[in-house]
């Protein structure tokens, strides 16, 4: 612990959550897979629009700070576009609906999509 | 990421995570936090995927992100994955797919497939351990008998390992980080042993969702990163989410 100024001791009774660690709770939708799968996500979509947009604006600033000038972020929307047509379904169509939805761009919410995979090195 | 499976003395399992997420995403010097980790707390959406007005499985997710990184399916298992980075990573896997070699499956799509389709911890976890994939990975999964818990570590190829729950042997609780098992994590990252040392410290006759709620409270495993924490039984499918704040001083990862 004294080599360490991020370690604490292990800490008790902070359930249920509240104080300073705490945020807040989420919120919760149904998906409905009987739904055709271009407008499961229409819910949620339509709520959380707004964020997910902020969220990928900054990911491009991001990218436009490490390498001014350039066009890598769009380049990049481009080919998440091209990528899309060869994801299986019924995710191909998911994906399809929440850009349709939420009004970013596909190549964007195909990026978000397969952040996992562009993050693993 | 850090994820907890264990089992009390009752034999009941447990499942549990922080999911950290956005290191090295821009650094808010104002808030002093990670841009993007900020940015998708207000992402976080609990699901519950119905058929038939029937709910087939939960989980907690990014509003857009149609891939499951922590869920649950009602009376039969839980899963949650941590990221395995490696240098035999998931861009090789993309590259691959636009190449045209398209066996494998993305990390997100396949959890998803598993929560979907599958019935049983046996079933979720053949598919989890055989399915070839694009990124390395771990998948954490509990069952619903005692003894069911396992952490299977992937790469994009072949499982390396699979490590279970035996109860026998005193391994009641498995903790997964972001490292291979066999191998010490980097000493600037361990999150590993704090959590191992506080579930020690509550003992198995006191395990509880609050008291692994407290282990992912205590810094460094509640951390900067940290954007959510999810805790789930496998007992009629309970799972709760909680938004989490990491205040200073706090390892920024």
């Amino acid at each position: 612990l004294a080599g360490d100024p991020f370690r604490e001791d292990c800490r008790n009774k902070t359930y249920p959550p509240s104080g300073p660690t705490y945020k807040g709770t989420v919120p919760t939708y149904i998906i409905n897979l009987d739904l055709p799968p271009y407008k499961r996500w229409a819910n949620v979509m339509n709520d959380k629009k707004t964020e997910l947009k902020k969220v990928m604006q900054n990911i491009k600033n991001l990218v436009n700070k490490f390498f001014p000038g350039s066009k890598i972020a769009d380049l990049v929307e481009v080919k998440m576009v091209h990528l899309l047509s060869s994801l299986p379904h019924p995710f191909r169509e998911e994906i399809e609906g929440i850009a349709n939805t939420s009004g970013a761009s596909l190549g964007d919410v195909v990026l978000f999509n397969i952040f996992y995979e562009i993050f693993t090195v | 990421c850090t994820s907890i499976v264990a089992e009390d003395k009752t034999g009941k399992l447990y499942h549990a995570r922080n999911l950290d997420f956005g290191l090295f995403l821009g650094w808010d010097i104002k808030n002093s936090s990670w841009t993007i980790t900020q940015l998708l707390k207000p992402l976080v959406v609990a699901l519950a995927f119905q058929r038939n007005n029937k709910t087939i499985f939960k989980s907690t997710n990014f509003a857009g992100y149609i891939g499951m990184l922590s869920g649950v399916r009602p009376g039969a298992f839980t899963l949650t994955m941590n990221e395995r980075f490696s240098i035999d990573g998931g861009y090789l896997g993309i590259l691959e797919w636009i190449l045209g070699r398209r066996d494998g499956m993305w990390m997100g799509f396949l959890t998803r497939a598993v929560l979907e389709n599958s019935t049983s911890y046996e079933e979720a976890k053949e598919k989890l351990a055989k399915t070839r994939l694009l990124a390395p990975a771990y998948f954490i999964l509990g069952g619903n008998k005692p003894g069911q818990g396992c952490v299977i570590t992937r790469s994009r190829a072949a499982t390396l390992d699979i490590w279970d729950l035996d109860i026998k042997q005193g391994t009641w609780f498995l903790v997964e980080t972001n490292y291979d098992r066999w191998k010490p994590p980097l000493f600037l990252d361990n999150r590993r042993d704090p959590a191992k040392q506080c579930l020690n410290q509550i003992k198995q006759e006191n395990l509880s969702l609050a008291t692994i709620y407290d282990v992912l409270s205590t810094k460094p495993v509640l951390n900067k990163l940290t954007v959510y924490t999810t805790l789930m039984a496998v007992d009629g499918g309970h799972t709760e989410t909680y938004l989490r704040e990491c205040p200073e001083p706090c390892c920024p990862w």
